[in-house]
């Protein structure tokens, strides 16, 4: 839309250079692959913004009129309340992150707020068009507590695990501090949260995870929460 | 114990606890049970300078040129850690201090993850390195693999042949290597389909009956001459031939083993892996984002 605050305009140029013979293949020279690399970094970013304001119009339910409307500036807090999960996401207050950097267990949301105790809320947006199972790995710090449950948008608890990240991925995120892609390793996560999660064609569902109470104030019997692994070395 | 398995509620997998590899993967619907082992292995560069006494001029290994001076293996005793749990278990082997393998089985699936962590690639040796994951198995294939046509329909590739003419054989490696930009698979005759699902484009062969392999990194020191007058060697820093540590990839192969009359269509809903479900987080914290 004309007056849209992000597209992915940045991101089609990115691809489209990239098309050349020497691009993709990775057969420029390293200044040039640089290059290359700074524009897609820049088309990400742009689409990111792009991503999260359709996600927004999402949960708002109106994104079956978004191409009738002028695109206008999103803003969570602001979004008229909806079935949950739209609730959950309007309730949140906060602003939608997404880690680049997932796969070495960097997450800087995720890991401040378990580090701080708080619970972290979760969006799982499925880009195709049938549903999806799938796993989830969740950068966590334990500090504050490694008693940690998973629920889905309807309250209900999720069979989750507490994993110990691998000595690659703790050598990688050092690495990562030497090369300055990481500042520190606040955000370097030595534990992960992994569950199984479910998200309905070209949607999304939430998730929230949270210290576990010790006592389920119901029945008076503990909760469970994110069962350890066990873990044998040879 | 010779012997240690790990198992959900579809497939197990046994391993070796005295070498830390893979030995075999049971399918639990049909009992059938393939040998399957996957290894980190790399390929000597070739250089510039063929052996004495002739130092004729040789195709070194680049940017452009898969020419490969021999094949070394992995390590035959592997350090393993497994992690198990009611949702996900995995097997962590590390290869070399620079390339490991982390084989993760959630509970409710029929495939494997095989993801892959190659880099820094050592340099100090002044070896060029080009790393590949092999998965050695039982699957009587002949000489025979299937490579996807970009993504669209899988064609068949049989070893040291083409389809017009009459192959020289000149690089029995190289000349053998097709591109993989969706999935690489062997199989019987009505039998078993050892598929793998790669995340990226990569290259990738069947040199021998039952085995597959992908090739994830390479580090050479040599231009091979075809334009870019550059040695491939990518740091994390996004300088070359810099003080800088080398580039880490990492990366995920899909495995699975089916039957006849389920391996299509298992493996190309497997696909669906490259367009997972992406993660995104609310909070409060007062920093941004890593970015």
């Amino acid at each position: 839309a004309e007056d849209a605050t992000s597209s992915t305009e940045k991101l089609e140029r990115a691809v489209a250079l990239l098309q050349h013979h020497d691009a993709i293949t990775g057969t420029a020279k390293q200044d040039v692959a640089d290059d290359y690399h700074r524009r897609l970094a820049a088309g990400m970013a742009e689409a990111e913004g792009a991503f999260k304001e359709e996600l927004a119009l999402l949960a708002s339910g109106e994104d079956t009129h978004r191409a009738l409307k002028t695109a206008s500036k999103w803003d969570l807090t602001n979004l008229h309340t909806a079935a949950d999960p739209a609730q959950q996401l309007d309730h949140a207050g906060g602003r939608l992150g997404m880690c680049p950097f997932l796969n070495a267990s960097v997450c800087h949301p995720t890991v401040e707020m378990s580090r701080l105790g708080h619970s972290i809320l979760l969006a799982i947006y499925n880009p195709l068009g049938w549903p999806r199972t799938e796993g989830v790995r969740v950068p966590l710090d334990t500090g504050f507590t490694s008693n940690w449950t998973v629920t889905d948008g309807d309250g209900k608890e999720v069979l989750s695990q507490l994993v110990p990240v691998s000595n690659a991925t703790l050598d990688l995120q050092n690495l990562m501090l030497q090369a300055d892609i990481l500042k520190n390793l606040t955000a370097a996560a030595s534990y992960e949260l992994a569950f199984r999660a479910d998200a309905p064609p070209l949607g999304y569902s939430t998730y929230t995870i949270s210290p576990a109470e010790a006592v389920d104030l119901t029945t008076r019997n503990p909760i469970a929460g994110a069962l350890s692994s066990t873990v044998r070395s040879w | 114990q010779s012997t240690l398995q790990v198992a959900n509620k579809l497939i197990s997998v046994t391993l070796s606890p005295q070498t830390g590899k893979l030995l075999s993967l049971r399918r639990l619907s049909d009992n059938s049970v393939t040998q399957l082992d996957s290894e980190v292995m790399w390929y000597n560069s070739s250089d510039e300078k063929g052996p004495p006494p002739s130092n004729t001029n040789h195709e070194p290994s680049g940017a452009y040129i898969f020419r490969p001076n021999g094949a070394v293996a992995g390590t035959a005793l592997v350090p393993v850690t497994i992690v198990e749990g009611p949702v996900l278990t995995e097997i962590r082997q590390e290869f070399y201090p620079w390339a490991s393998l982390t084989t993760r089985i959630w509970s409710d699936t029929e495939h494997i993850e095989s993801e892959w962590t190659a880099g820094p690639l050592p340099f100090q040796d002044q070896l060029g390195h080009e790393v590949v994951i092999r998965y050695e198995s039982n699957v009587t294939n002949g000489d025979e693999f299937y490579t996807d046509s970009n993504g669209r329909e899988m064609l068949k590739r049989k070893l040291n042949f083409r389809p017009s003419w009459k192959l020289d054989v000149q690089q029995p490696v190289a000349g053998n290597y097709y591109p993989v930009t969706a999935a690489i698979y062997i199989q019987e005759k009505a039998g078993r389909q050892l598929a793998v699902v790669t995340d990226r484009s990569q290259g990738g062969s069947s040199l021998k009956q039952g085995q597959v392999e992908l090739m994830v990194h390479r580090r050479i020191f040599r231009d091979d001459r075809r334009g870019v007058a550059e040695n491939l060697n990518e740091t994390m820093c996004g300088c070359t031939n810099c003080n800088c540590p080398g580039l880490v990839a990492r990366g995920t192969h899909y495995l699975t083993v089916q039957g006849s009359d389920t391996a299509a269509s298992y493996r190309r809903t497997l696909q669906q892996r490259v367009n997972d479900p992406l993660v995104l987080t609310f909070g409060k914290a007062a920093a941004p984002t890593a970015g």
